[in-house]
């Protein structure tokens, strides 16, 4: 406490409060498991750094899956 | 199809992983992938080395980053053996490829096979019962905050930035859901686990899906 650090983690962390407010809101009343989102380990990293840190998937286009493929292969 | 069926109830899925701040997602999917198929086939459920995979994949960025396609073709290629953790332990950095005797313990694969199943989760799920767990890409921004329950919006298919595993699904509920291993640690989502939901390619979870044959 009362670091520079400090300071930027909390105002961080206070941000992803508000992005949990706004998750939160999409949830169906009616059904009780939607997804619940609210504080992680996570909390006191801001979205970049945490795409940064964490993601590190790559996207690659593949061909669509065909059944056509299976039916080749059925044939006696 | 059964209305609900996870290859954890097979004891042929290793337990969850952290990754830590190292973004090799990509291998902890694949790895775990041939973990379960390697069990599947009737042997002993082993945990071979991620590192191994992010150190040597040269198609991809180790810890920088990966696909999960690329370590497939390049495993398909080589014949590469991935040997057991305990012989080359996580490091949560990128390091140098080490290179084991051809005597030494390791699992191989003998193909792969990777799709876009966009509009088809119904054939998606009897690829995981066919294959085995699958190696899925998936948006996860809004994962940063997942707590629990069944992801049903915040994210975009087309846009994937981590991989994952699908170890099974659930269909008995309200809103029928992809069972899915993460590698964040066990103190995240559903002890290391996420629920999606099934139908929608909701996080982009149905755009690259592979699966090893050992």
């Amino acid at each position: 406490p009362g670091s520079a650090e400090f300071s930027i983690r909390f105002k961080t962390f206070k941000k992803s409060i508000g992005r949990h407010v706004y998750l939160n809101s999409f949830s169906r009343s009616s059904s009780n498991n939607s997804a619940k989102y609210g504080v992680t380990e996570f909390s006191d990293l801001s979205p970049d750094e945490f795409r940064e840190r964490y993601l590190g998937g790559r996207h690659v286009q593949l061909p669509k899956y065909t059944k056509l493929k299976e039916d080749t292969l059925n044939i006696p | 199809l059964a209305p609900k069926f996870d290859w954890r109830e097979k004891n042929v899925v290793t337990p969850v992983q952290s990754q830590q701040s190292c973004g090799g997602c990509w291998a902890f999917s694949v790895v775990g992938g041939i973990e379960s198929v390697y069990a599947i086939q009737g042997n002993a459920l082993e945990e071979l080395s991620v590192q191994q995979v992010i150190d040597c994949s040269y198609k991809n960025q180790g810890c920088n980053g990966g696909s999960t396609v690329g370590a497939l073709s390049w495993l398909n290629q080589t014949q590469e053996k991935i040997v057991k953790t305990s012989e080359y332990p996580f490091k949560a950095l990128t390091g140098v490829c080490h290179f084991f005797p051809k005597s030494a313990f390791g699992v191989s694969i003998k193909g792969y096979e990777a799709y876009d199943f966009s509009g088809q989760e119904e054939k998606m799920m009897e690829k995981l019962v066919q294959w085995g767990p699958l190696v899925v890409t998936v948006d996860a921004v809004s994962w940063q905050d997942y707590l629990g329950g069944v992801i049903q919006h915040h994210c975009s298919s087309q846009e994937a930035n981590h991989a994952v595993l699908i170890t099974g699904f659930d269909r008995t509920g309200e809103v029928p859901y992809w069972i899915v291993r993460n590698s964040w640690g066990t103190s995240w989502g559903n002890e290391g686990y996420v629920y999606i939901e099934i139908g929608g390619n909701i996080c982009g979870i149905a755009d690259s899906v592979s699966a090893a044959f050992v």
